[in-house]
């Protein structure tokens, strides 16, 4: 455990942990895609089955578990309890365009053809891409609240972290795992607008809004 | 294995 690969966790954590937050004390999860988190339940689900099957260490099941629970507690929000207040109308991604040609790359390109490795990579793929529903509504609405924008932001900087532990593993350890790499890469370029963005006008006190 | 390895991250 080096401190990048330490300092993304926290930050994947705070994440989640605003996101739920500001769903609870707001009683609404207006602006938030339902979508995005649907795919991010389907993310921790495919990804941590090995918790019924290796044990790591009590942080890595520790952290798993709290992963899977606030996703499922934040869905659960989402579509049951704060349902009123659901953006639908502006959270129109269709999620088989992503879900689907991402299920066929992982049957395609993997590193062992075992279930369990492939709903692994399936969940490094689909995790690569799902914030794009929410991106999406940001888009569409032209707006994210000030909080969104600190959950967005937390949630890019996890993967760019992530990409410096994985450049300090190489010369640590000296090896590189491709598949969480090329998708890593990926998920920290989806956000490099977002956080042009976020530094240009959220930390200056300015609201999150797209140009017209 | 190295594939197994890189398990240990989240």
């Amino acid at each position: 455990m080096n401190l990048f690969r330490l300092a993304g966790d926290v930050s994947h954590l705070l994440a989640i942990i605003i996101l739920l937050l500001k769903i609870w004390r707001t009683r609404s999860c207006a602006g938030i895609s339902g979508k995005s988190q649907i795919l991010f339940a389907l993310v921790f689900t495919t990804r941590y089955l090995d918790l019924l099957t290796t044990f790591i260490s009590f942080y890595n099941t520790t952290m798993k578990v709290i992963y899977i629970g606030c996703s499922y507690a934040t869905v659960w929000m989402i579509y049951a309890k704060f349902k009123a207040t659901y953006d639908s109308n502006h959270d129109t991604f269709r999620m088989e365009f992503l879900v689907i040609p991402i299920a066929a790359l992982s049957l395609l390109v993997n590193h062992d053809f075992a279930p369990l490795e492939i709903l692994w990579t399936f969940s490094i793929y689909l995790e690569s891409v799902a914030i794009l529903p929410q991106l999406f509504m940001v888009s569409k609405t032209g707006e994210a609240e000030t909080i969104t924008s600190h959950y967005l932001f937390a949630l890019g900087l996890y993967r760019a972290l992530y990409l410096m532990n994985w450049i300090w593993r190489f010369f640590a350890e000296g090896f590189f795992d491709l598949i969480a790499i090329v998708a890593g890469l990926v998920q920290t370029i989806l956000y490099c607008d977002f956080f042009y963005l976020y530094i240009t006008k959220v930390l200056k006190g300015k609201k999150l809004s797209l140009p017209a | 294995s190295m594939v197994v390895m890189w398990k240990d991250e989240l």
